[in-house]
């Protein structure tokens, strides 16, 4: 099993759509 | 060889962990009018939170007298614990077992006289550590009750301590008393909500639904499934289904509960879908709130307008955590030769890797990380190396540089998504002699 955790995460707004299924990913949006 | 492609480097600028922990300000509110970060815009459909970690010196939990070396040491404990306990989870999924069906023979339901819910049986033993990193403080109940609560993408249910507790673990503040609020609400056994839990009974006394969840680290909570309200600080939303757990077990991190925004349908997320805020939530985690803060936001203003996305993934066997498809790592700019079926899920087509808010370290499938280990070695020939520390195998000795060059580590998702990581979030420091580490670990460590 593969995690990506939340070290690599830091920094990056981590979107979660469940109406369209999609995780997104934006830089720098802390 | 003219033509060849550049490799592409980052500067790491070295600063490694402080001997001990410095006072940080708290971070002027930049969400405006809000006490602690919070607000409400666009008439109800954005809900913001502010979240903070529990190993920050702003954390309420925090341990002033531990150094961050140890810190960093049990998080990576932590880390070792939630990472066997998800994998765990996924395996016995793929072969159609749930984690709590290996618990539910050995606990035992009775009601008391009065009513309240008592649980008998062998508890668990096994690694008692906490489900979480980051927490969100919120109110619960009428009157609001302000509380601290884990935040979780790998769980489904919200659940508190509740009183009268037949065992319950210390957390900072009171624990909360159904009977203090006017909104709580029982759930029937034969409620809708009730049936949705995988793993319920039945006071028969009472005809109260009764929830359990085992977290497979060790922690569990049994108790109450009911209605309750929950307050943000000018957002306040009734009816929300939780548990209120009368026997808890594990480090929640002294926190009052946790606050499950897993893919199941129970999840705080999946409720306010059905409510008002489509379903879209999104979190920015950050390690000290030195630049820009944690935070949680439920709503239309959860989506930044350069975000890039990639497909979720279902898991037909469990839809708690958020799959997506890695399609490829890139070091110094090049694709790392990877087996394709390297971030396959389970065998039944599935493919996929988890994105995990409770989980510190990425971990990766040996014929992943292996590749990847052995890049950025050969893209770092100049640097001292160190060995390893903890559940890192590649570590250098950077004492006495300013800034060092370290090739680019991109992670790649299906759709073209592409997520170019700064530096610190995959060389990090972990001690104050100028040892930093690559942040990733191979999945098969402590397997």
């Amino acid at each position: 099993v593969s995690i990506i955790g939340n070290i690599q995460q830091q920094g990056f707004r981590i979107v979660f759509d469940g109406v369209s299924s999609r995780l997104g990913f934006a830089a720098n949006q802390c | 060889a003219r033509h060849r492609r550049q490799p592409r480097y980052q500067v790491l600028h070295v600063s490694p962990l402080p001997s001990k922990w410095q006072e940080v300000p708290r971070v002027a509110d930049s969400l405006g009018q809000s006490e602690k970060g919070v607000r409400k815009v666009d008439n109800s459909t954005t809900l913001i939170l502010r979240l903070t970690h529990r190993d920050s010196p702003l954390s309420p939990f925090a341990n002033p007298k531990a150094s961050p070396r140890e810190l960093l040491k049990n998080r990576l404990a932590r880390d070792e614990a939630r990472a066997s306990a998800i994998s765990v989870r996924t395996k016995l999924a793929a072969r159609g077992i749930r984690a709590n069906d290996l618990v539910v023979e050995s606990v035992n339901y009775t009601a008391r006289e009065q009513g309240v819910v008592d649980f008998a049986g062998p508890l668990m033993s096994g690694l008692k550590q906490g489900s979480g990193e980051y927490f969100i403080e919120l109110g619960v109940g009428s009157p609001p009750r302000q509380t601290y609560m884990v935040i979780d993408t790998g769980s489904d249910i919200i659940w508190l301590q509740c009183t009268p507790c037949v065992d319950c673990y210390t957390q900072s503040g009171p624990i909360f008393d159904p009977a203090l609020s006017s909104s709580y609400e029982s759930l029937a056994c034969t409620s809708p909500l009730c049936s949705m839990l995988e793993l319920h009974s039945c006071a028969a006394q009472t005809n109260s639904c009764l929830y359990q969840v085992a977290y497979g680290d060790g922690s569990f909570t049994q108790g109450d499934f009911v209605l309750e309200a929950l307050s943000f600080r000018g957002a306040t939303m009734g009816g929300i289904a939780m548990g209120c757990g009368h026997d808890n077990e594990g480090l929640f991190a002294s926190a009052a509960g946790l606050f499950g925004l897993g893919g199941g349908p129970l999840s705080f997320p999946s409720q306010l879908g059905n409510l008002l805020l489509r379903r879209v939530f999104s979190y920015c985690l950050m390690d000290r709130d030195e630049s820009g803060f944690s935070s949680l936001m439920f709503g239309s203003a959860a989506v930044p307008m350069n975000t890039q996305f990639t497909p979720l993934l279902k898991n037909p066997n469990l839809n708690t955590y958020y799959y997506v498809s890695l399609v490829g790592i890139s070091v110094g700019g090049s694709m790392l030769s990877i087996p394709p079926q390297a971030f396959r899920m389970d065998g039944n087509g599935g493919g996929g890797v988890i994105v995990d808010s409770g989980t510190s370290v990425t971990r990766l499938a040996e014929v992943a990380y292996g590749p990847l280990r052995s890049a950025f070695r050969e893209a770092t020939p100049d640097l001292p190396f160190a060995g390893g520390f903890s559940l890192f195998d590649t570590c250098y000795n950077l004492s006495g540089q300013a800034n060092v060059r370290v090739p680019l580590v991109s992670l790649h998702f299906e759709g073209g998504a592409e997520m170019a990581l700064p530096t610190s979030n995959y060389v990090i420091p972990v001690d104050t002699e100028g040892t930093y580490c690559l942040a990733f670990a191979s999945a098969e460590i402590g397997a």
